[in-house]
């Protein structure tokens, strides 16, 4: 353990706080994934019905479109959830290989916004030409003074 | 309570969906923002988050045509952003916050933002938890209308970076958000090169400069190679520069010749010498004359107040400009030259017909970034005929003006900020 807590305690984990569920599995990747805006509004169906009205639940404005009757195929060979995955994976640099592997959970686990991300902004025009160059030939050599990296606001 | 609460809420929400512009931007230019008396954070003091919140919204303020300032008193109604902590469900939000850990805000596109109260924010001064500050600059990115940008480097990236020193928006976000609200534009009093003499280890004396835009009470120093304004500006003017008028300087001018050092700034029928050694005005000359003085005694027929003026190293001469005419001052006969004054229009020609600033000059500065002359008026400058354009095109005369270019598509992200967030 550490040497020393800070005086008012803040750097030790306060119990009484509720814990965010994290992402583990399946389903709560599929959660993640809808929440988030990686799924269009996809429901997969799950056998446990009470997963179901979870899902329901936290997605009150996502309508839950019943696929009535029809067994989904093994869950993570769901295609939708496929083409999510490999979306996330890809937008966050990790290897697309469309599987619910530990680096994507680990992704999934990292705190993030709230604001889902399925509004992806067009390529940002790039740095113009117009940067200055420090002619070397100047007799008089000037130097333009810079501050190197950003100092602490 | 807590039903009322939900209801002023939703009405509010109803009322500014039907009011505000259909498209993903404010049209306002100046944005009003509070902190929600029933969103507190249980872990910062108030004190500590409206010193984050103002950071943060100066951040953006830098980058972008639209300021921002703290409304305590208006109807909600009329607040444009609120900020607020809650955990679980809060503050009337559809979108629950889910304990600690993995979200830790979200943001409203009219405005309001929420900040889940289990996760650990700290203040800058603290390096341990979730910055509010940056996740605060995230959340206004979003109510400004950003959404998450999948970029190394974004401050919209959509997971949180622990922060290295200090962030800063770069040069992507600053596009993306002006790609939305247009870019920073507008008059500058005068605009300067203040260049330093220094002794380096091996005692060889180095010239440094630095670029300098003043503005009313402000200024901003201009980072050359970084194609932006220092981080943190613009600040007063009172604050870096000592003894010279608090606002409004007409000019700045720089006499360097083999003999001449001096420093002036010019302020209506004023002006002050500049002792760089001390980093303040001379309030006396070495025979004990005071400063201010007015100008006409100092440089012998040059009539005060002036619009700008710069010195010209090739002629050592002080070039004056009031009106539409063009004044000149021999710095070492220290008596104004004669045949002066002169149209502006016929000492620098258009090289465009009739493209030219004419009269009321803002301010003549000469870029040793640049190696040229430029002279500023509104939101445009026009560049003079450099010895260098002479070379690969001697039709050209000297000191004629090229065409009129945007300032801000040459020096970039030059921005006002509230005057309430002038100082922190």
């Amino acid at each position: 353990e550490k040497l020393f807590h800070m005086r008012d305690h803040s750097d030790i984990e306060p119990s009484n706080i509720q814990q965010a569920q994290l992402v583990t599995d399946f389903v709560s990747a599929q959660l993640f994934l809808s929440k988030y805006g990686w799924a269009e509004n996809v429901m997969w169906e799950d056998t446990n019905t009470k997963d179901n009205e979870h899902l329901q639940d936290i997605h009150p404005m996502e309508e839950a479109t019943a696929n009535s009757g029809k067994r989904s195929p093994e869950p993570t060979k769901n295609p939708h959830f496929i083409e999510a995955l490999k979306k996330f994976q890809k937008l966050n640099n990790l290897k697309v290989t469309g599987r619910l592997d530990d680096a994507t959970i680990t992704a999934m686990n990292r705190p993030r916004c709230g604001v889902p991300d399925n509004q992806v902004l067009k390529n940002i025009q790039e740095r113009p030409s117009k940067t200055e160059n420090m002619s070397k030939t100047n007799s008089t050599k000037i130097t333009n003074q810079v501050d190197g990296a950003p100092k602490k606001r | 309570s807590k039903r009322f609460l939900d209801q002023i809420m939703f009405l509010d929400k109803y009322k500014k969906e039907q009011e505000a512009p259909r498209g993903k931007v404010f049209s306002k230019k100046l944005l009003k923002w509070r902190m929600i008396g029933e969103g507190y954070s249980s872990q910062l003091s108030v004190t500590e988050q409206r010193y984050v919140f103002r950071i943060a919204f100066r951040m953006w303020s830098e980058v972008m045509p639209l300021d921002f300032e703290e409304d305590n008193t208006s109807p909600l109604s009329q607040v444009d952003i609120k900020l607020g902590f809650g955990r679980g469900r809060h503050l009337g939000c559809s979108r629950e916050f889910d304990g600690s850990g993995q979200e830790f805000a979200h943001a409203w596109f009219l405005g309001d933002i929420h900040f889940d109260d289990d996760e650990h924010f700290t203040a800058p001064s603290n390096d341990n938890g979730i910055s509010l500050l940056k996740v605060a600059v995230h959340e206004i990115g979003h109510v400004l209308g950003l959404s998450h940008i999948h970029r190394t480097g974004s401050i919209m990236q959509p997971n949180y970076i622990p922060q290295e020193s200090g962030f800063e928006l770069d040069w992507s976000d600053r596009k993306a958000i002006q790609n939305l609200y247009g870019s920073c534009e507008g008059p500058f009093d005068t605009v300067f090169d203040f260049v330093r003499k220094e002794r380096n280890q091996y005692g060889e004396t180095t010239v440094r400069y630095n670029t300098y835009f003043f503005r009313n009470g402000w200024y901003w120093m201009y980072e050359n190679r970084n194609n932006r304004t220092r981080y943190g500006d613009p600040i007063t003017i009172s604050s870096g520069w000592h003894g010279i008028p608090a606002e409004k300087i007409d000019a700045f001018v720089h006499v360097w010749t083999w003999t001449k050092d001096i420093y002036y700034f010019f302020k209506g029928t004023l002006y002050w010498r500049y002792d760089t050694e001390n980093d303040k005005a001379f309030s006396e000359d070495s025979q004990g004359k005071t400063y201010p003085r007015l100008i006409s005694q100092g440089f012998p027929g040059i009539p005060g107040p002036i619009d700008a003026a710069y010195f010209d190293r090739r002629t050592q001469r002080i070039y004056f400009f009031k009106d539409s005419q063009v004044f000149a001052f021999d710095v070492n006969r220290n008596h104004a030259v004669p045949n002066f004054p002169k149209k502006i229009v016929d000492v620098f020609p258009a090289v465009a017909r009739n493209n030219h600033p004419g009269t009321n000059l803002d301010a003549a500065y000469y870029s040793y970034s640049h190696k040229a002359l430029f002279l500023f008026k509104g939101k445009h400058f026009w560049r003079a005929v450099s010895d260098q354009d002479r070379q690969t095109n001697p039709a050209l005369p000297l000191n004629a003006l090229f065409p009129q270019q945007a300032i801000s598509e040459q020096w970039f992200d030059i921005c006002n900020v509230h005057s309430s967030l002038l100082k922190l």
